[in-house]
C-alpha cells in the first residue's frame, strides 16, 4: 500500500470521525443531510458483501468494518437519538434516493466487469459512491448555514478522493497490471463534484471566515 | 481478468 492510498483512507476515516463528533459533541446533526449519510451506508453494504467471501488484508477487513459500523452509528443518531432527530433539517433535506439509486442501478447492470450479482453490486457501490454527496451539498446551498465541522467534514471527504486520484497514478506507474477504467472515471466524477465546494472552502479559509456560500 | 484482485482498495 502506497502513502497516497494510506493518507486518503485517514482522510476517509477522519471525515466520519468528525460527522460523529459533531454529532456525539453539540447533540445536532443540523446541516447535514441524512440522504447522503442512507447513501453511503448503502455504497458500504453493497461493496463489502466480500467480508463473506474474499480476504485482502487485516487492515482491509478492519477498515470495512468500521466504515459499516461508523455510517450505521450516524444514521442511528439522526434517526433515533432523542435530542440529535429534533436537529435534523427534514423539510430542507427533500433529495429523493430514487433520482441516484436507480441511474446508478441502470448503469451498473449495462457497465460492469462480469454480469453476476456480486460484481454488479460492486459496481452499483462505485457509481453510487461518486454521487452520493449530491444531497449534502444541495442541503448546503439551501441552509447556507454551514458550521465548522460539517465544513471539515465535506473537506476531508473531497481530499480523500482527491488522494486517491494520486494513489491511482501512483499504482498505474508501478504496477502493471493495474487498469480500472470504471472505478477511474466515477472517482473522477466525485472528485468533480467537490470542485465547486473546494473553491469556496479554500476563499474563506483564506479570508479566515466561517464557510460562507454564495 | 485482471480486475478482482483490484478489489484491494476500500
Amino acid at each position: 500500500m502506497n502513502l497516497f492510498r494510506l493518507a486518503g483512507d485517514m482522510s476517509h476515516l477522519f471525515s466520519i470521525v468528525l460527522i460523529l463528533l459533531k454529532i456525539y459533541t453539540s447533540k445536532s446533526c443540523a446541516g447535514l443531510s441524512m440522504k447522503t449519510q442512507e447513501l453511503y451506508t448503502l455504497v458500504f453494504v453493497t461493496r463489502y458483501l466480500d467480508l463473506f467471501y474474499s480476504y485482502v488484508s487485516l487492515y482491509n477487513t478492519v477498515m470495512k468494518l468500521i466504515f459499516l459500523a461508523s455510517s450505521f452509528g450516524i444514521l442511528w443518531y439522526m434517526r433515533y437519538h432523542k435530542q440529535v432527530k429534533q436537529t435534523y433539517d427534514r423539510e430542507q433535506d427533500t433529495f429523493r434516493h430514487y433520482i441516484l439509486v436507480v441511474p446508478c442501478a441502470v448503469l451498473a447492470l449495462i457497465v460492469n466487469n462480469e454480469l453476476s450479482v456480486t460484481e454488479v453490486l460492486w459496481t452499483f457501490s462505485i457509481y453510487l459512491e461518486a454521487v452520493a454527496i449530491l444531497p449534502q451539498l444541495v442541503l448546503l446551498q439551501r441552509t447556507k448555514n454551514v458550521d465548522n465541522l460539517t465544513g471539515q467534514y465535506i473537506f476531508f471527504l473531497g481530499a480523500y478522493r482527491a488522494l486517491y486520484i494520486l494513489n491511482w497514478i501512483y499504482r498505474y506507474w508501478t504496477e502493471p497490471k493495474y487498469r480500472q477504467y470504471l472505478v477511474w472515471a466515477a472517482g473522477l466524477v466525485q472528485t468533480g463534484l467537490y470542485a465547486d465546494f473546494f473553491y469556496y472552502y479554500l476563499k474563506s479559509w483564506q479570508a479566515g471566515e466561517k464557510l460562507r456560500l454564495p | 481478468e485482471d480486475f478482482i484482485d483490484l478489489k484491494d482498495e476500500l
